[in-house]
């Protein structure tokens, strides 16, 4: 563990938080792309199906843990307690157009051809577009509410810095992981239009609105 | 190739 891989974990584990709160308190999930979120559950799944097979650390198995309820039950008030809010006009991004070419892509490319394997690679390759249903939404809708954008912040920081983690790794530990590494960089890539935005505008007290 | 016998990240 490294001090960016923790403060990336933390601006993760912030992004959910605020994602959460925006709900509870808004009692609305306005403006929030359903498909991310069941992209990003499917994500957590896939990868985590180690949980009960390999134990690193308490810590390691508690993120998963809350990482995974949380997905689904973000789901569930998207989808159930609060989908009278839900805006599923603009959330129309076809998740098919990003599951089925990274399905395949990590039976193509992965590290060992073994079931566990693959649908790690399978998520890590998810994860990386994951977030392209919401950016799309946020497009169509021309904004976004400023706590939403503060949960797009938290969240594309989250893999710039685990970046920096993979940099200190390569050469503190000797680690490198090619896979991770090179979605993790289309990942935080995706982010940059609205970093941009969030860093010109939200910051200055304006609200993230994009150039119609 | 050293396969990455377990991945330890979230």
């Amino acid at each position: 563990m490294n001090v960016f891989r923790l403060l990336g974990d933390m601006s993760h584990l912030l992004a959910i938080l605020i994602l959460l709160l925006k709900m509870w308190k808004t009692r609305s999930c306005a403006g929030i792309s359903g498909k991310t979120q069941i992209l990003f559950a499917l994500v957590f799944t896939t990868r985590y199906l180690d949980l009960f097979s390999s134990f690193i650390s308490i810590y390691n198995t508690t993120m998963k843990l809350f990482f995974i309820a949380s997905s689904y039950f973000t789901i569930f008030l998207m989808y159930s307690k609060f989908k009278a809010t839900y805006d599923s006009n603009h959330d129309s991004f076809r998740m098919e157009f990003l599951v089925v070419p990274v399905g395949g892509l990590a039976f193509l490319v992965n590290h060992e051809f073994l079931p566990l394997e693959i649908l790690w690679t399978f998520s890590i390759y998810l994860e990386s577009v994951a977030i392209l249903p919401q950016l799309f939404m946020v497009s169509k809708t021309g904004e976004a509410e400023t706590i939403t954008s503060h949960y797009l912040f938290a969240l594309g920081s989250y893999r710039l810095l685990y970046i920096f983690n993979w940099v200190y790794r390569y050469y503190f530990d000797g680690f490198f992981d090619l896979i991770a590494v090179v979605a993790g960089c289309v990942q935080t890539i995706l982010y940059c239009d609205f970093f941009y935005l969030y860093i010109t505008k939200v910051l200055k007290g304006k609200k993230l609105s994009l150039p119609a | 190739e050293d396969v990455l016998d377990i991945h330890d990240e979230l």
